[in-house]
């Protein structure tokens, strides 16, 4: 996260490979599934043995003896639906939920973020520079409407995805906080409104950052809990 | 620090039955390592099974390639059976040879070591000296390794040929194949077991890499190094390469054309050969022959098969999509994530109107082209929607009992995916879009509460 501070994100996973490397962000919306983006993953059908998600650190690099690191290997996926660039990762068994690791709230189906809703990402990523890459940093963005978005993206940005506002100096996602969360304090909840995928920069000031719209998938997302 | 069980190729999961072989064969109680010391002071043990439900050890002696004997798949039972007899290449000069080869390396078949005839020898077969049928042996330390008596009365005797475990294997490219049985490294270090953790802690547990071949204690290249490499047991050299030779013409190693893509990637990326050169946030990559601002292993010259050209994003070690040094000093490595997945829907055949809830066509195939289960089956995936309820169910073709907006879809056959949508086009425009709305306050239960930290209260 470039140009955010240490923060707190207990529904902020970090998504490991083999060799316990972090690779990308996940959310927590049920005490055994994650969700994150499809680019993290080579395949819908990908093996994943010896892969994990880590949860309840606030670092990148936790010691073994950190109180709320749970590390639970990852043993199914599922794609989401055609053009979602979604995924739903099940955990090998329930995260435990204590102050460290909670669950994020999903919108309702086709809830549309008002312009100006105070949102916040969340990751381990890159920093470049304006913070400290070792642990969970936070930043503050602000959504706005897709009809405004479209000006500077000319017309690129679709329904099903969603933009926050650019400020003038560096603030956004970047490298490794792909398929983590983009949270916005609804009803006195935080809700999983967006999935940070790629932009073309990080944290480009002047241009406004995409993310995945979640609440055109919230049916599915519960369907997939049901059915699996 | 060396383990007893660096004398042992192993098989999880393998019972060896053979005729003399009875199922209450004693079973000592003890712990895996201490088995392996045990059969190792026998010279009648030749392999052991150890049941690791109940700590077991039973002694066997005979191997897989003994007469009448048999692998067996057997959940409960792990096979050891020692390298000397199971291993077709010799260590130094194969003086502990214990093989079934009993042909020269000129194409005679061996005389058999209890007969004199035609040769005359001193030999007399025991189980000290291992000569045991007309097996190729070194008795005397001969320099050029196992040997035997021919049958041909002309050949009084000749050397075997069977090569070292260094040359009996070749490597290609960057060795990540190499499923040879060489166990010590070039310094002449014994190889660590991949499935022990010490006497270096280590990630690449085998069952963890099912993938990797990380068998006993030989060499093997998990992390995509430049060439295969292990762990060693001694304490103070955490890992060393192997002296393995490069096999010739490794550039005949490169994927198949066909299987390389240009465009888009597949997989991993491990066969992306396009010319994308930045990361998914548009930083330019470092050139692969060059070593500022990062340094790196990653020499084109070392890994000729991955085609480290330029500085284009390649997947060199099996990461998760294309990546490459970035060229800016504070980032080392970054994904190309904006390199897009090469789809692999399969070509659709029919289409749907609306979300397809009215559907009754026979598509049976996922988008992935996984077949459909019958709604009538209760496995791999248990139904809640069945005939008996949504009497439009037919056989496996794909439907919308639930009204879902993407499209008919089905429980799929493969137990990993619990259903799919189905290969099918909408029949117009795409799937309707839903309104976007704002809705009326919302109950949100049991989530998205954290501890919010006052700063004020922090010292």
């Amino acid at each position: 996260v470039v140009g955010g501070r240490p923060g707190n994100s207990p529904w902020t996973v970090s998504l490991r490979n083999r060799q316990g490397q972090h690779f990308c962000g996940g959310s927590l919306v049920k005490d055994q599934w994650v969700v994150s983006a499809l680019q993290c993953f080579s395949s819908c059908r990908g093996p994943l043995t010896g892969y994990e998600a880590w949860l309840g650190t606030l670092f990148k690099d936790p010691q073994p003896s950190d109180p709320g690191l749970q590390k639970i290997p990852l043993i199914q996926m599922v794609c989401g639906p055609p053009g979602s660039q979604l995924v739903m990762i099940k955990l090998e068994r329930p995260a435990v939920l204590n102050n460290r690791v909670a669950l994020i709230c999903l919108p309702p189906e086709n809830y549309l973020v008002p312009g100006q809703t105070q949102c916040e990402i969340a990751g381990w990523g890159e920093t470049n520079g304006t913070g400290n890459n070792t642990v969970l940093n936070v930043a503050q963005l602000r959504v706005i409407a897709n009809e405004e978005c479209n000006i500077k993206h000319r017309g690129k940005v679709k329904n099903n995805e969603l933009c926050t506002m650019s400020p003038m100096v560096p603030v956004g996602a970047c490298e490794g906080d792909h398929g983590g969360p983009l949270a916005c304090f609804t009803h006195d909840c935080w809700v999983l409104e967006g999935i940070i995928i790629p932009n073309r920069v990080c944290a480009r000031p002047g241009w406004p950052a995409i993310f995945l719209r979640v609440s055109m998938y919230v049916d599915w997302i519960n369907k997939v809990i049901k059915l699996s | 620090i060396r383990s007893p069980l660096n004398d042992f190729q192993s098989l999880t999961a393998t019972e060896l039955r053979h005729p003399s072989y009875q199922s209450d064969n004693q079973e000592r109680l003890m712990d895996v390592e201490e088995c392996a010391q045990l059969c190792n002071q026998l010279l009648d043990c030749r392999a052991f099974h150890y049941i690791p439900r109940n700590q077991g050890c039973q002694l066997l002696s005979w191997t897989q390639h003994s007469a009448q004997a048999q692998l067996q798949k057997n959940v409960l039972y792990d096979l050891y059976q020692k390298k000397d007899y199971v291993r077709d290449c010799i260590v130094n000069n194969g003086l502990n040879y214990r093989g079934t080869v009993a042909v020269t390396a000129g194409g005679i078949t061996c005389q058999h070591w209890n007969h004199k005839f035609p040769a005359d020898h001193k030999y007399i077969p025991d189980s000290r000296n291992g000569l045991e049928k007309n097996y190729c042996r070194n008795p005397d330390s001969d320099q050029q390794g196992p040997w035997c008596y021919t049958t041909n009365p002309e050949i009084r005797y000749q050397t075997c040929g069977i090569k070292t475990c260094q040359e009996a294997t070749c490597f290609t490219c960057n060795g990540e194949d190499y499923q040879g049985s060489l166990d010590y490294t070039e310094s002449g270090l014994e190889c660590q077991r991949w499935d022990l953790q010490y006497p270096h802690k280590h990630p690449y547990k085998p069952n963890k890499y099912p993938d990797k071949n990380l068998d006993d204690n030989y060499c093997r290249n998990p992390d995509n190094s430049e060439r295969p490499w292990c762990y060693t047991t001694n304490p103070l050299q955490e890992r060393e390469f192997c002296s393995i030779p490069r096999c010739p013409s490794t550039r005949q190693q490169q994927p198949p054309p066909k299987h390389t893509t240009h465009n888009c990637f597949k997989g991993k990326g491990e066969n992306y050969r396009g010319t994308a050169n930045t990361t998914a946030t548009g930083i330019p990559c470092q050139r692969w022959d060059a070593q500022t601002p990062h340094q790196h292993h990653f020499l084109p010259e070392n890994y000729e098969c991955k085609d480290l050209r330029e500085n284009y994003c390649r997947n060199p070690d099996g990461s998760e999509a294309p990546w490459c040094f970035t060229s800016r000093l504070g980032m080392r490595v970054a994904f190309c994530f904006q390199i897009k997945r090469c789809t692999d829907d399969i070509k659709v055949e029919d289409c749907y109107y609306e979300n397809g809830e009215q559907y009754r066509g026979s598509v049976s195939k996922t988008r992935k082209g996984i077949v459909c289960q019958h709604w009538s089956q209760k496995t791999p995936h248990k139904p809640q929607f069945t005939p008996t309820t949504y009497p439009w169910l037919e056989e496996n073709f794909c439907r919308n009992p639930d009204g879902d907006k993407y499209g008919p879809w089905c429980y799929t056959t493969d137990p990993g995916t619990p259903f799919d949508y189905c290969a099918l086009k909408p029949c117009r425009s795409g799937p309707k879009s839903s309104n976007l709305e704002t809705s009326d306050p919302v109950l949100f239960e049991e989530c998205g509460k954290r501890e919010e930290r006052r700063s004020r209260m922090l010292r």
